[in-house]
């Protein structure tokens, strides 16, 4: 649930 | 307070600030130039044409790009990413839309009520095979409402911030510390409008229902695009959309 904005929040600079 | 400084106070707000700046496209001084510049008629009618299914897949193209700049904005705020991970897609989920909607106004020309969508200025009528008449006009509305108040890139920059930053998410687990940081985002805010003169501005904003209510608005008409086109979602709409609204 909620891949995408894990992702965007874990990347330093998505 | 003892926990919240003056100079702790000057520092979120200089931070709101710069977060907006650096998130927010096209810059203001662009999008001031811009906004006589509409679709012709031809270019209107063609939008028009276009099949239901790709009018929404565009539209929630141009809104997720809007989305992402907003997880961005989030990310350099002060204070928001030492909150716990679900707090902070917690807030992201509930209020992502709402600030997207307050950053229209930015790109909204109130004088022959358009707004910036891929490259001109749109009117309702652009967006009329979308098939929700009713939704793009409340959102130009609340557009046309937020315009009336002429607010300034910091004061836009404080309200997504306070938008975002709302301790009445349902599912939060650390509300206390969601609620410290929207207190020192109202401080900053407070500060701000009293250095400019424009307190009354805090009476006149638009209740916070409204925002909700067109969120949830949006919500309702993607169900009912999806009843229409069975299927349609997986194909071509973007991750992180089906992720927030299906």
């Amino acid at each position: 649930k909620h891949r995408i904005l894990h992702k965007l929040l874990q990347n330093g600079n998505s | 307070s003892p926990t919240c400084s003056g100079m702790e106070i000057e520092l979120l707000a200089q931070d709101v600030l710069r977060s907006h700046r650096e998130t927010s496209q096209p810059r203001a001084e662009e999008l001031q130039q811009r906004r006589w510049d509409t679709f012709s008629r031809e270019e209107v009618c063609a939008y028009q044409r276009k099949p239901m299914q790709e009018m929404w897949e565009r539209c929630a193209g141009r809104l997720t790009e809007a989305i992402q700049h907003v997880v961005e904005f989030a990310k350099r705020l002060r204070g928001f990413m030492e909150l716990c991970q679900n707090d902070q897609i917690v807030l992201l989920k509930a209020g992502a839309m709402e600030v997207v909607l307050v950053r229209m106004c930015r790109a909204f020309n109130p004088d022959n009520r358009t707004v910036l969508f891929e490259g001109k200025y749109a009117g309702t009528e652009l967006f009329r095979s979308l098939g929700c008449h009713e939704l793009v006009g409340s959102i130009f509305d609340f557009a046309q409402s937020l315009c009336a108040l002429r607010l300034s890139e910091s004061e836009v920059a404080f309200l997504c911030a306070i938008v975002l930053i709302n301790a009445n998410r349902p599912w939060l687990q650390e509300q206390a510390k969601v609620a410290r940081l929207r207190g020192r985002l109202e401080v900053a805010f407070r500060l701000l409008l009293r250095r400019t003169h424009r307190e009354g501005l805090l009476a006149r904003l638009p209740p916070a229902g409204r925002l909700r209510a067109l969120c949830s608005q949006h919500v309702e008409q993607l169900q009912a695009f999806r009843r229409l086109h069975p299927g349609a979602l997986p194909a071509a709409f973007p991750p992180l959309y089906r992720e927030l609204f299906a």
